[in-house]
């Protein structure tokens, strides 16, 4: 998180850790984590942890250790790419279903997925929330979780951003009505934050209460302005997804 | 040494008896025959009464004849001059003298001879209860036809007794009837119905004549009825004197007809019929009965049907209606079974969510399942209260039987994030 500040894992307890490749994700569900294809691309059983700030070994074992039942990854989603040269990130989106289901508490519960309604549309200005302990300023990445505050703003800002990775040429990248660009004044997501909920206000609710309305995806530079996937175009996917895969239940 | 015939002489006969003597005779024939004493020659110093000389005759400790004087033979074709017929079979004869004979008295000579008596007819009390017949020696009694002779050979009876009805409805009569019934009797009828009727008889009035009471209230012939611990009668008279209906308690009832020698009437005629036992009527508010009846007796069978929420338990399964019989005891068998309220169990546990506090799970009760707040709650906001419901399951109006979920909150932070920079 660049431009970001400590956090509790309190203020996001629908943050998911990813240990491997380091990542977040987003607890939707007792049984259901909704993170981006590239973080579990090629990974069918990611080590996942919930209900913990730190990352140091002995609070991570006092966490929720989450066992994955099955990565599905979006059918849109183009495998096979190396992250390093990869210019496409449309529909960077998956689900990982869990074996059992998530105690929830103070430190987890899930967020919300977005309406159906047009209220659910991201809107320039809107003021989305971000945590992972991805890589910072000062460091590669952190033990602490970390949260930023940033607006969502036109997806032209993300497409101005220079280039800094000599092996992508720029007109390359690929930007579709399935992103959200969002960020400002050195807030943004980082690598190690990839898959973490970008969070926004339920509309119309007096207390606070959060949606995914995008997922960290990916940004030409860390600090500036950053491509989040716009969860609510795939709704119909998560929906049935989850139905799909839901069965019969082990509880 | 009884002997069929005998002399008997005054002392010193044919010369003058002494002074101052008394002899004593006793004569004794063969049993079944009575006595001739006649008198050839009788010549006693006459006196008032035969006071001062005299020859008594005794029979049966009664003084039948006292003689003295002279006697002449009435008839010229015959020697005796004084002559006794005794129907018994012994006889003292006593000669007794005084002190003051100025004369001189030759005394008496006389004989007796053993003759047939007529049992039959030479007494006054009637020997045989039917018919006599005499023979030479003694006489014997016979009866008319299906009349037997008692065991003191004089009495007739009938053989009434032995008769044993089962059926659960009949009749009964004393022999003959309605034309006179058997004089000294005892007719023993048995009546013997399956456990769980009780004996019910009834006499019409006119139905009945026994011979009745004597002056001192004792029936000379009776009709008595004697059940378990019960007795009815003796009853006799002209019109039955007891009650129309006799209830017994028992199932086995002994009728006893009693008649004496005399005064045959026309007897009597009874009808009875078994009362089948009652069970109890237990209707309860939770249970049905079918068929339903005002009044439930022996052999009847009812199902028993338990009302919704209520169900009969037995061993571990549980029916919603039994049968039951009511038995020869006036119970009902399967009387340990009784409805009771559906017990719908421990409810189930749900995840994320647990049972408020269970006071009772029969049958109407209601529980509430609540989710584990603020983190939980539940999927449809009216599946929180379930009831216990006839089948035995616990019941939410919208979902049924099946459990509430508890869903995870979203989305609600349980601290909100503060921008706090070191």
């Amino acid at each position: 998180i660049f431009g970001g500040y400590p956090a509790k894992i309190q203020s996001f307890p629908w943050q998911v850790f990813f240990q491997y490749p380091r990542a977040g994700g987003a607890l939707i569900d007792e049984y259901w984590v909704l993170t981006a294809a590239h973080v579990v691309e090629g990974n069918s059983d990611p080590l996942m942890y919930v209900g913990s700030t730190s990352l140091r070994m002995d609070h991570l074992e006092n966490a929720q250790r989450l066992m994955t039942e099955r990565v599905i990854i979006h059918p849109g989603w183009k495998q096979g790419d190396d992250l390093t040269t990869r210019t496409n990130f449309d529909n960077d989106i998956a689900l990982v279903q869990l074996k059992d289901p998530v105690k929830m508490g103070p430190t987890v519960s899930p967020i919300c997925l977005p309406g159906a309604s047009s209220e659910y549309n991201p809107s320039m200005g809107d003021l989305g929330l971000i945590s992972g302990w991805g890589r910072t300023e000062k460091r590669f990445n952190v033990m602490h979780l970390r949260g930023a505050k940033l607006p969502i703003t036109p997806l032209e800002k993300c497409k101005e951003v220079k280039e800094e990775n000599p092996r992508a040429r720029p007109d390359d990248y690929v930007f579709t009505d399935n992103m959200i660009c969002a960020g400002e004044k050195g807030a943004d997501s980082c690598e190690g934050d990839s898959g973490g909920a970008f969070a926004l206000p339920v509309p119309n609710v007096k207390d606070p209460k959060f949606y995914v309305a995008g997922l960290v995806s990916w940004g030409k530079k860390c600090g500036t302005y950053g491509i989040y996937t716009k969860v609510k175009n795939y709704m119909d996917w998560i929906l049935k997804t989850m139905q799909e895969n839901s069965g019969p239940r082990k509880d | 040494e009884p002997t069929m015939y005998g002399e008997i002489l005054s002392p010193n006969y044919p010369q003058a008896y002494p002074n101052e003597v008394v002899k004593i005779w006793d004569i004794e024939v063969p049993e079944g025959f009575g006595i001739h004493l006649y008198f050839t020659h009788l010549d006693i110093e006459l006196s008032e009464n035969c006071a001062y000389d005299s020859v008594q005759i005794i029979s049966g400790g009664i003084e039948e004849g006292r003689l003295c004087g002279q006697r002449t033979s009435k008839s010229p074709n015959s020697p005796i001059v004084e002559d006794f017929q005794f129907p018994y079979n012994k006889l003292q004869v006593i000669f007794t003298s005084d002190f003051s004979n100025e004369e001189r008295f030759t005394g008496f000579a006389a004989y007796y001879t053993a003759v047939d008596v007529n049992e039959c007819t030479d007494f006054s009390d009637v020997p045989c209860s039917h018919f006599c017949n005499n023979f030479i020696g003694g006489y014997f009694c016979s009866c008319p036809p299906e009349y037997f002779l008692h065991d003191d050979m004089r009495n007739c009876g009938v053989n009434c007794s032995g008769d044993a009805f089962t059926a659960l409805i009949g009749e009964i009569a004393s022999p003959n009837y309605p034309n006179p019934y058997p004089e000294n009797s005892r007719c023993e009828y048995q009546i013997r119905l399956e456990e769980g009727f009780r004996v019910v008889v009834t006499i019409r009035r006119e139905d009945f004549d026994v011979e009745p009471a004597d002056s001192e209230g004792n029936c000379r012939d009776s009709l008595t009825f004697a059940a378990k611990n019960q007795q009815f009668g003796p009853y006799c008279g002209n019109g039955f004197p007891g009650p129309l209906t006799i209830k017994t308690q028992s199932n086995t009832l002994d009728i006893v007809f009693q008649t004496d020698l005399t005064g045959q009437k026309k007897g009597w005629k009874l009808r009875y019929h078994g009362d089948p036992i009652p069970c109890p009527k237990e209707i309860t508010a939770v249970s049905i009965w079918e068929p339903e009846k005002a009044k439930y007796v022996f052999k009847d069978v009812v199902k028993i049907t338990c009302v919704d929420g209520f169900e009969v338990v037995e061993g571990n399964v549980g029916a919603t209606s039994f049968y039951s019989t009511c038995q020869s005891n006036g119970q009902w068998s399967n009387s340990r079974l009784e409805c009771q309220p559906v017990d719908c169990g421990v409810p189930e546990p749900i995840e994320n969510g647990k049972v408020g506090d269970l006071e009772d799970t029969v049958f109407g009760s209601v529980i509430r399942y609540t989710c584990d707040e603020p983190y939980y709650y539940m999927e449809h906001e009216e599946g929180g209260e379930y009831r216990c419901a006839a089948n035995g399951s616990w019941v939410n109006d919208h979902l049924g039987i099946e459990l509430p979920r508890c869903i995870p909150v979203c989305g609600v932070p349980t601290e909100p994030f503060q921008i706090r920079q070191k």
